[in-house]
């Protein structure tokens, strides 16, 4: 996580996000 | 003709990340996944670089599909624990609420298998590439499409990259340089070379044209 920038905190969030939805649908 | 910067302007990312989802969900091959790598240039060595710009994850059917004999690649118990553990840490450093969660559901996602594609996908947005290496770099520095299908050849690249996705279960990975960046896609799918996926990755990403 440290190595995660600011600038990829979006990418990151979305990413969580569409994978708890996926996860949730399943 | 100007190009607007890709990062700046109207191109910000949640136009990027349409585009991407764009391109991925109405493909009619399956890709597991899209990201864009920006074009930069290093303040202090005038290196350039190729970073993470943003990135959409549709997953694949490591999934969904009934389960196969475990590839000799797929991740142990302590890889997927390293992974949850990981996992939980981002949602802590996203949500800022220390062990990720606002609710069951959150732990309940994170304690999921996080498959090879996945990891794949997260251990990208820690990478660059410097002054052309790697599959992004090599495409933009030599402003042609690279497109390796089969896990043999991926396994067999030069590139790191090439053989971190073979050995992340991907198939087929493609990258296709614009002119401020790369576009790479990745699928657990054996894909051939499709004009049609070049064309329409240049009139979604080329805004000037």
């Amino acid at each position: 996580p440290a190595a995660v920038p600011q600038a990829r905190k979006a990418s990151l969030a979305r990413f969580l996000e569409k994978r708890k939805e996926r996860i949730t649908n399943a | 003709e100007a190009q607007p910067s890709m990062m700046g302007g109207f191109f910000n990312q949640d136009t990027l990340q349409h585009r991407l989802q764009t391109l991925i969900e109405g493909a009619k091959e399956s890709w597991t996944y899209a990201i864009f790598w920006n074009t930069s240039v290093d303040d202090v060595s005038g290196a350039s670089l190729l970073g993470w710009g943003d990135g959409y994850y549709k997953g694949g059917d490591d999934k969904l599909s009934p389960p196969l004999p475990r590839r000799k690649t797929q991740s142990s118990a302590a890889e997927q624990a390293h992974r949850r553990k990981v996992l939980r840490e981002l949602n802590s450093l996203i949500s800022g609420v220390p062990n990720g969660g606002d609710g069951e559901d959150v732990v309940d996602a994170v304690d999921e298998e996080v498959t090879d594609t996945e990891w794949f996908f997260l251990v990208s947005m820690t990478q660059s590439f410097v002054n052309g290496s790697g599959l992004p770099g090599q495409a933009f520095f030599s402003s042609a499409p690279l497109w390796v299908a089969g896990g043999d050849r991926l396994a067999s690249s030069s590139c790191e990259r090439a053989r971190q996705a073979q050995v992340f279960g991907l198939q087929t990975v493609v990258c296709i340089p614009l002119a401020n960046g790369v576009v790479e896609l990745g699928s657990t799918d054996m894909i051939f070379q499709s004009a049609d996926l070049m064309n329409k990755v240049r009139i979604l990403f080329n805004f000037s044209r």
